[in-house]
């Protein structure tokens, strides 16, 4: 399904070159349900980043269900990310000045879904991450945690194939972290593919591989037991 | 040191209530090291930003350091903002534009330090939180994890006698926490007052007290077995 062929990534800041990612090779199956881990720094949103098509490898080849995405068109591109893939970024990234509701039908915005349906469709999500009561509400007018689950709820929101997931219970309590858990589990029973960077153990229990990064390079890529 | 009656909290969007904290009692001596936890939307941020005065209660009286904060003008409010309390928010609040050095010197603008002093203090304290290689970076050219610890580092700049941190090592993998939480323990060993808000059991382990809230209510506060 995607496969990464001695990924690099390096950033630049004016003449100073910030290596993230230094030569990454990671191949991922179908309903693969997979745990990115490893110290802060390390990697592990960049990697997020250029898997979700949101970024571009600075050498390497990245295939996406077969097809290389250096090559792939703007369109192709955004249909991609619009209706295969679900993410959910570590800051969140609402749109401030909307409220949840609105927040988790955007997705639904770009692929056509009509208005009426759009509501009853977010307000239902909302309801699954515990926040029917508070479907109103702008990000400022909700807890961190709160916020989390309303990005979690748009990832999900056009039913993508693959999710991936940026420390998404990073502001939440285990009881919480657990019900989105559930969550995810459901969505990889019915043959989706999840993808989550935590630095929790009990959130990496969940998952049947580990793929640990250190300072850019995968230290280790092991199955995780959970069956 | 810090005393809570009765202390409530309403937010109100338009014609609703939101009830936040809902009759909070509390009390907190010089030199304790609280945890307060429980579920995503409780109100820990809420009751952080009164103890912070940064936001005032709806009902209730809250007495800071022997004086009513109520009856405190603006002046002696911002010097005590800026001079007793160092605050880590859930959600960093970093100035965008400036890089991590000036974000960390902010509290010593405010407070007269010489901008010279103000360089050397600042990359000390970026050092101290394993960021001394990332001392020209911009928010946006950090990680997620990196951001927090810009965010501690100006917390502690002011060496304020009061360290309240909301989720500081939310973004962090556990070795990073636990070199996190080194520090708060020298700060505390050096007689400050420590308040964290959690959702990490191995984190609140750290800790004397833990205060427990639900639903706006304080559940339980009991000592922590951490001599
Ligand atoms: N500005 C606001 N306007 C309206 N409601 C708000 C506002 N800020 C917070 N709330 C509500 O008040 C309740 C308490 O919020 P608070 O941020 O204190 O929770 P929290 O315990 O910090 O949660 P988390 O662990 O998710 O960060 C939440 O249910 C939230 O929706
Ligand atoms: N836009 C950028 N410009 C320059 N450097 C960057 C940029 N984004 C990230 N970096 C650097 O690249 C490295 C990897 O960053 P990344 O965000 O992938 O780490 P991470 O593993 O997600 O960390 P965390 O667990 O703290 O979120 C970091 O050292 C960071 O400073
Ligand atoms: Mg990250
Ligand atoms: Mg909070």
């Amino acid at each position: 399904l995607i496969e990464l062929q001695n990924i690099t990534k390096t950033y630049q800041i004016g003449a100073i070159e910030v290596p993230a990612l230094c030569g990454i090779d990671l191949r991922i199956e179908e309903n693969e349900y997979l745990a990115v881990m490893g110290p802060s720094g390390s990697g592990k949103s960049t990697l997020m980043n250029i898997l979700g098509c949101l970024d571009t490898p600075s050498t390497g080849v990245h295939y996406f269900a077969g097809e290389r995405v250096s090559e792939l068109s703007d369109d192709r591109l955004a249909e991609i990310r619009n209706r295969k893939i679900g993410f959910v970024f570590q800051t969140f990234n609402l749109l401030p000045r909307a409220n949840a509701a609105t927040n988790v039908a955007l997705p639904m915005i770009y692929s056509g879904v009509p208005p009426d349906e759009r509501k009853a469709i977010a307000a239902e999500a909302l309801k699954k991450v515990g926040l029917g009561d508070r479907i109103e509400h702008r990000p400022n007018e909700l807890s961190g945690g709160q916020r989390q689950r309303v990005a979690i709820a748009r990832a999900m929101i056009n039913k993508p194939s693959i999710i991936l997931a940026d420390e998404p219970t990073g502001n939440l309590d285990s009881k919480t972290g657990e019900e989105i858990m559930q969550l995810f589990r459901a969505l990889h029973d019915q043959g989706n593919t999840i993808i989550l960077v935590t630095h929790e153990e009990y959130i990496a229990a969940h998952t049947q591989r580990v793929v640990r990064l250190l300072d850019g390079h995968i230290e280790s890529d092991k199955p995780n037991g959970r069956k």
